[in-house]
């Protein structure tokens, strides 16, 4: 009585689907396809292949309110091992990406808020094919949701000989959508990921019948994320007693040093000291107290190296003035990728790059390009970290820009975690060491931009003597 | 292997905390506070029962990330039946309010997202005392989350006799926090609370020891809101298969009648005729083809009564007008209630309320104090619907009004479903619907100032002479 119930994950986002980005048409076919190419990039990328992604949106009929779209996304990433492929596109907060390491991906709900939608919108099952990496078979699944359980159903599955050592997926998806209110965003976004992913081939054909090619102007793929182990400062109390109940049998010196970065033998044996516990007590008979004591410990412990970054996956100077440079035809470009720095145990490293006169058109305000693990952040710039920067701490008078000007910044933060604000991936949480880096990369990519200015401006002075 | 896995909605919002508004130790008790305030009006006002609400925070260590306090919130709503409690307070995803009602709640996740942050910052379990309205007896619970499960974790339970015929919900919680970080906007929480629910009693002793009481000025509540039939132009899907398995045997005619509001026997048979669908059919026999065909016929029908709103419950003029007078003692005030309106099937009231001159400070930009189903909105305002129609709609010049200004502007919106942005219920989303209501009455709203200002200023002129 009194309705009293529980829900499932699925059935949360089904009722709150704006949570996710799927808040009217337009929006849910731009969320359809970035899900699916963020996954698709993360498939390759991360697994050393120069990524092909094919796009397609196709208009089956047109509605009152949009239209019914066929969406295909197909990739030559690692594809997925079978068996885990309902749970991975028909099971809300299944992963393979909850673990500490850079990914564009990393809630478990991206492509399953896409199926979701295409079936409560249209009907439709998801056809999904794999060809995983080392297989010599293909999979294909019919799949949909049971919402209520959020549990995949099989609609049909068979299997076929993979002749050609073909490897990748293929989602296709029949759902609403709005071309016409989704298109310029749609296009924005793809361009935006081409102009930082050179060595990626992504080829798009649209509702109207056109067809574009970004092509891969690189043959090479930056040094891939890597996973690492949690900071000491990152701690809490649940996150230790997982790693004490993993290795419960161990010496407590032992577990601190095998579970965490940074610590060796000296620093986990002066924890434990400070901390008042016996270095060869067995792991799992710590009692309460005694881990709430050392979580209090390791997050205050001053003497452990600060969280390694090298496992981090930058853009860096080349590529962003590359592609800046192509975009926009600046007269002036300038990139910065900053040292990494720390939020919470998770490192991050922020860049900033600039672009002014030229082909760069006149603007009220600077216009950003934000970017957070390599994905273009198109929406939700009011509340973003990186606009709150420029609004409130950058007085560009102060660097010899007037607007409106020709002036374009681009902003790429990369983590082990992106602290976003939404799970539709939209804008960056204003945390404050993550708004310090940003403003300090600003304010020293604008102080080179102000030289330049400055040194035009006596050359142009020179020669009106 | 690959690390593919599923985790529970508790480890996701454990992982994800900010996605919660629990993004730093300041913004964690704002909150925590918040969550348990807002249940405890639902818990009063939607019963008929005149809230009175004790809020007590005490600083028990003061920590370099902050301080640890208790925070006990106390009320005398209709408390909750003993089995329920372990859920409601450990197991995300479980509610009463997953019921199509106005209410402030509506996630499943408020109360459980502050027990899990004080659990894993400081392994202290929730206390919840509760004596329901109707029982002879007090229930006392000590609980913690298990996090992997997504379960409650009973460590104690007993049971008192109520001599009293007490009735109401205590949470008592132990939590890292940052009280003087929090201070200015828990402070502004309340006294906004306040404003709109003079009818309510709330104490609030803060960790300085002051104590400060917001007396009921009003002995009568506002009509409570009340529980809805969904509208056929909200339907989708999945919606009509769940109606439709519950009804299984009946015919779809009756099945229509009984489940929609606004569709009696004359509608239910127009929309099967225009779905070609036997009337007499039994609603378990309908093929996937007619259900998908219904939702169309449904969705796209004209002739259904727009949704309900009078089981809706606004502020009105009389509690937005004492309320900006009692705060801001201003020489001119204005309040108005819209007609109701409706955005994908649910049904929604704008208010707006005006205070200009007097006591109200000189603003560059209108004070602007937002509201959804009668909770005060403080962050997020960059990415509100509000402050969009403000921005993008608005030119207060039209009205006389030149910045610095004295103009303050309240906003009230309030339906069956608010469209947050997040799961912190900081920020509304831009529906197309609510955003054409608000900039109508914002101007409604804005030309009775400019009524004023104008006559204001001829009578100036006349003394002048
Ligand atoms: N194109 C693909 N190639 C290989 N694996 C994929 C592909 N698409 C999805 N997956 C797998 O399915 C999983 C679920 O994808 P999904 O998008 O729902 O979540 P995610 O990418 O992990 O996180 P997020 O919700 O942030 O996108 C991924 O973690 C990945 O393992
Ligand atoms: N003070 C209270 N008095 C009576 N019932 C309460 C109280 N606090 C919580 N509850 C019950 O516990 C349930 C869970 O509360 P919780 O705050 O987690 O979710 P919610 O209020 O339903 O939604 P939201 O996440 O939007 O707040 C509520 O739906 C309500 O039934
Ligand atoms: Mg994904
Ligand atoms: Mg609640």
């Amino acid at each position: 009585e009194e309705g009293f119930k529980a829900i499932s994950p699925a059935e949360f986002f089904y009722k709150n689907k704006e949570l996710a980005g799927f808040s009217n048409p337009a929006r849910a076919l731009y969320q359809t396809i970035r899900e699916l190419i963020e996954n698709s990039l993360d498939a390759t990328e991360n697994y050393g292949i120069l990524p092909t992604v094919k796009v397609s949106i196709r208009e089956l009929e047109k509605i009152p309110e949009g239209g019914y779209y066929e969406v295909v996304v197909e990739d030559n990433g690692v594809g997925i091992p079978p068996k885990y492929v309902p749970q991975a596109f028909a099971q809300l907060l299944f992963s393979s990406k909850y673990v500490l390491r850079q990914s564009r991906g990393m809630f478990g709900l991206g492509a399953k808020m896409a199926v979701l939608y295409a079936q409560i919108t249209t009907g439709q099952p998801a056809d999904v094919i794999v060809a995983p990496i080392k297989s010599k078979h293909i999979y294909s699944f019919k799949l949909k949701i049971d919402i209520k359980e959020n549990k995949p159903v099989i609609l049909s599955f068979s299997v076929t000989s993979n002749l050609h050592g073909k490897h990748g997926t293929l989602v296709r998806l029949v759902t609403l959508g709005d071309w016409s209110r989704a298109k310029q965003r749609i296009y924005e976004y793809i361009k935006r990921t081409a102009i930082i992913a050179p060595y990626a081939e992504i080829g798009f054909r649209d509702p109207e019948g056109n067809y574009i090619l970004f092509e891969r102007v690189i043959d090479k793929l930056p040094p891939p994320a890597r996973e690492i182990l949690p900071h000491p400062h990152g701690v809490d109390i649940e996150t230790l007693k997982d790693i004490i109940r993993a290795k419960a049998s161990k010496p407590i010196v032992e577990t601190l040093k095998e579970s965490f970065q940074g610590v060796g033998e000296t620093t986990a044996r002066r924890i434990l000291e400070e901390a008042k516990i016996d270095p060869g007590k067995k792991s799992g008979e710590l009692t309460d107290m005694e881990v709430e004591v050392l979580v209090k410990t390791m997050k205050n412990f001053k003497d452990v190296k600060p969280p390694r970054a090298d496992y981090l996956s930058y853009l860096g100077n080349e590529i962003i003035t590359a592609g800046l440079n192509k975009v926009f035809e600046p007269e002036f470009v300038y990139a910065t990728t900053r040292k990494p720095s720390v939020y919470e145990g998770h490192a991050f490293i922020v860049e900033v790059g600039l672009a002014y006169g030229g082909k760069v058109p006149l603007v009220e305000k600077p216009l950003v390009l934000r970017y957070a693990n390599k994905i273009p952040l198109l929406y939700d710039e009011g509340s973003d970290v990186v606009i709150k920067v420029l609004n409130e701490s950058i007085d560009f008078s102060v660097y010899e820009i007037e607007f409106p000007a020709p002036l374009v910044i681009l902003t790429h933060i990369c983590s082990t975690k992106i602290p976003y604000k939404g799970v539709g991936k939209e804008a960056v949480a204003d945390v404050p060491e993550i708004e310090k880096e940003l403003e300090n990369a600003i304010r020293d990519s604008l102080r080179e931009l102000r030289s330049y200015i400055l040194r035009k401006r006596k050359e142009m002075e020179e020669i009106e003597k």
